[in-house]
């Protein structure tokens, strides 16, 4: 664990906290996609699966493997899912009526298909768990495209969306930033799988984080895009 | 190996 894996972390966990405020603030997630949120359901499900391997270590009581970072891991995964999963839930119950679901206009399969061929393809394992694990890296490189697609679309974002998006492209960043610094300073075999689709997520919201620094430099309220 | 267990990150 070093500090831009933790800062990684904390940067994706204040993500959540970002939407699930502002949606519940100004009772609305007008210029959120859901298909986007939905996607990320889907990222945490296949990948957090070994959650039932630890809880199989726990109800059995051996301990002899939970290490401090399991521990981390376990809360913070849980985490991730409880706030996901609410996220999707309050844009399906008492927010419907503000979705943006007429302009949420991307094709999902047109990112499934190819992350699950890809995921069978080029695997580090060809186990059940491991390919889930490596759909969901996939997927989350390009998760965000309907949002992005959305943001295109609106032209516009508010300062609490695009906060949002700050956070959850950053962490990715950071991401990157720890397996750099992994990989100068442990014998930790490289990822090749989670570094080029880090990468690919990192580049997708790249021109965004440009945006949002011109944003924030000139002090506008709201994300305005060339149109 | 790859198992998950090695995927020690979120």
């Amino acid at each position: 664990m070093n500090i831009f894996r933790i800062s990684a972390d904390l940067l994706h966990l204040a993500s959540f906290f970002i939407l699930i405020f502002k949606m519940k603030a100004t009772k609305s997630c007008k210029g959120i996609s859901f298909k986007t949120q939905l996607m990320y359901t889907l990222v945490f499900t296949c990948r957090y699966l070994d959650l039932f391997h630890v809880l199989g270590m726990m109800i059995t009581f051996n301990f002899a493997h939970i290490t401090g970072l399991t521990l981390y891991n376990t809360f913070m995964k849980i985490l991730f899912l409880a706030a996901s999963y609410y996220i999707v839930y309050l844009m399906r119950t008492e927010l419907k009526s503000t979705s943006d679901d007429a302009r949420d206009t991307f094709v999902l399969w047109h990112i499934l298909a190819p992350c699950a061929v890809l995921a069978l393809i080029f695997n580090a394992q060809f186990t059940i768990l491991e390919i889930l694990w490596t759909f969901s890296i996939y997927l989350e490189a390009v998760a965000v495209m309907p949002q992005l697609m959305l943001l295109i679309e609106t032209g516009e974002a508010d300062s609490l969306s695009s906060h949002y998006m700050f956070a959850v492209g950053g962490y990715r960043a950071l991401y990157l930033v720890n397996w750099v610094y992994r990989y100068a300073t442990e014998p930790y075999y490289s990822n090749w799988i989670a570094w080029i689709a880090g990468f690919v997520q990192t580049a997708l919201f790249g021109d965004f984080f440009y945006y949002y620094f011109v944003k924030i430099m000139s002090g506008d309220a709201a994300l305005k895009l060339p149109t | 190996a790859a198992a998950a267990d090695d995927h020690d990150e979120l």
